[in-house]
C-alpha cells in the first residue's frame, strides 16, 4: 500500500482530540 | 445471523401508529426499514370493526427528506373483520420537502371504504444512511478540518459493550462506513462516515475504551441539526 500521508494525518487528527 | 451471514440492517419492532377507537376500528402498526438499498414501510393492518375494509390507499405529507410512496398500497383482497395483513410499502427520497418538527417526523393519511384517517409517526435516520456512504480519506480529513468546531455536538452512547470491531461490523451494516482506526492511551478511535440520501454528509468519531461501557460519538456536519438524529440512530444500532 502506498503511503500517502494519510495514515500519518489520522494519527495526528487522533492525537490531537485526545490531548488538545 | 449465522457463520459468514452480514447482519444487516437494524429494524425497530413495530408500534402502534393509528389506535383503532381514532380510525374507526382500523388499527395500523409499523416500522421503517432500509433492505438492499431501498426504504420500506413496513406495516400491518388490522380490522376491529364489524364490517369488511376494502379500497385502501396511503398518502404522505411533504417531509424533511422527501419521503414518498414507490408504489400503491398493496391490499388485495378485503380485510375481514378480526384479520391482520403485512404490507410492505417500498419508499423513496423525490417527493415534496418541507422541514418537519422534528425533522423526522412524516405525517401519513390512510383511506379505505370507511373514511380517511390520519397519523404522525417517526422514522430513525439511519434508513437515509446511502450504500455509497464511504467518504475517501483525504475529503474525509480536508472536511473535518473544514467544518467548524460550532458544528460538531458530542454525545454519550451509554451501556455499549462492544469492542470497536463489533462495533465496526454492526454500524457498517447499517451503512456506517469506518475510515480509519487509531488506538490512542489506550482507547480506540474510529472515524466514520455516512451520507442521507439528500446528499448531506456525516462525519463521526467513535471512542471506545476497555472496560468503559459509555462510548463518546462526535458528530460534525454541515447541517448540525441532523446530529441528534444520527446519535438516536447510534444508540439503536449500537445496543441492537
Amino acid at each position: 500500500e502506498l503511503d500517502d500521508g494519510l495514515d500519518e494525518a489520522f494519527s495526528r487528527l487522533a492525537e490531537s482530540r485526545t490531548n488538545p | 445471523g449465522g457463520v459468514g451471514i452480514p447482519a444487516g440492517a437494524y429494524v425497530i419492532p413495530k408500534s402502534v401508529w393509528l389506535p383503532a377507537m381514532k380510525a374507526k376500528g382500523l388499527e395500523i402498526s409499523g416500522t421503517f426499514a432500509r433492505r438492499m438499498g431501498t426504504i420500506q414501510m413496513e406495516l400491518s393492518l388490522t380490522n376491529k370493526a364489524m364490517q369488511v375494509m376494502t379500497d385502501f390507499a396511503i398518502q404522505f405529507n411533504r417531509n424533511s427528506f422527501g419521503l414518498s410512496p414507490a408504489a400503491a398500497l398493496q391490499v388485495h383482497t378485503p380485510l375481514s373483520p378480526n384479520q391482520t395483513i403485512e404490507v410492505t410499502l417500498p419508499l423513496s427520497t423525490v417527493g415534496p420537502v418541507m422541514k418537519m418538527d422534528p425533522l423526522n417526523n412524516l405525517q401519513v393519511a390512510v383511506k379505505n371504504n370507511i373514511d380517511v384517517f390520519y397519523f404522525s409517526c417517526l422514522y430513525p435516520i439511519n434508513i437515509l444512511f446511502a450504500e455509497d456512504g464511504k467518504m475517501d480519506r483525504q475529503v474525509f480529513l480536508a472536511t473535518w478540518k473544514d467544518i467548524p468546531n460550532d458544528n460538531e455536538a458530542q454525545f454519550q452512547v451509554k451501556d455499549c459493550h462492544l469492542n470497536s470491531e463489533a462495533a465496526t461490523n454492526k454500524l457498517q451494516s447499517n451503512n456506517v462506513f469506518t475510515i480509519a482506526k487509531r488506538n490512542v492511551e489506550g482507547q480506540d478511535m474510529l472515524y466514520q462516515s455516512m451520507k442521507l440520501t439528500n446528499g448531506i454528509w456525516v462525519l463521526a468519531e467513535l471512542r471506545i475504551q476497555p472496560g468503559n461501557p459509555s462510548c463518546t460519538l462526535s458528530l460534525k456536519c454541515r447541517a448540525p441539526e441532523v446530529s441528534q438524529f444520527v446519535f438516536q440512530s447510534y444508540e439503536a444500532m449500537l445496543k441492537n
